[in-house]
């Protein structure tokens, strides 16, 4: 999993994008939108509605009372670069677009820093809060979700259009002298 | 729909990391 810089081939508010499968992130200073291509039907013929060419449910996420503008940097470069040569003219082609392994979005709220990656495949995300900040100002709103609700697990799910999109219960914890120590946490809607 | 964290007592001296 990687995050493209964007250098002009999607919306210019988009700072970075991930390509999935089924999905491509897209990631604003405003917002996370997460477009979801439907799964086509197993046996279906090239052209008929589904895959690559479907109309995508979008999910978008918002920080409430976050910062508008904090900045989102590309981490961890990696080796690999995206070209895109779209159409006929030169001038519009983006070449050696750089991908990074982590999206970092800086002061989302006073002393949090919001982190995206990949991890087997699926996008990611942690708030990094420093000493002495009040964690629950993290609020987090979506839109374009049918349902919301929280599991018995405490798994956050949504659903948007017939797909669901799972966020983990939330693992939460601190390095003590070294070690992961565990903090006890859920998901209030 | 919003969404919020509840987090139980933690050390408020050191980073904490939220992963949902």
């Amino acid at each position: 999993l990687s995050f493209e810089a964007n250098r002009g081939q999607t919306d210019s508010r988009v700072k970075f994008l991930s390509r999935g499968s089924g999905y491509t992130l897209f990631l604003t200073q405003r917002e996370a939108v997460l477009a979801l291509r439907p799964a086509p039907a197993r046996g279906t013929r090239p052209g008929a509605s589904g895959g690559e060419d479907a109309t995508p449910s979008v999910l978008r996420m918002h920080l409430l009372g976050a910062n508008p503008a904090a900045p989102l940097s590309g981490l961890d470069a990696l080796p690999g670069t995206v070209n895109y040569f779209v159409g006929h003219d030169p001038a519009k082609w983006q070449t050696h677009v750089p991908t990074f392994a982590k999206v970092k979005q800086s002061q989302v709220y006073p002393g949090v820093d919001l982190v995206y990656y990949g991890n087997q495949r699926q996008v990611e995300f942690d708030f990094l809060v420093t000493p002495g900040t009040d964690p629950t100002a993290i609020r987090l709103s979506f839109q374009g979700a049918d349902e919301l609700k929280v599991d018995e697990q405490g798994n956050l799910l949504l659903r948007v259009n017939g797909g669901e999109v799972r966020l983990a219960t939330p693992h939460v914890y601190q390095e003590v002298q070294g070690k992961q120590q565990r903090v006890a946490a859920r998901y209030i809607v | 729909v919003r969404v919020g964290f509840q987090v139980a007592a933690y050390d408020q001296s050191r980073p904490l990391v939220i992963d949902p």
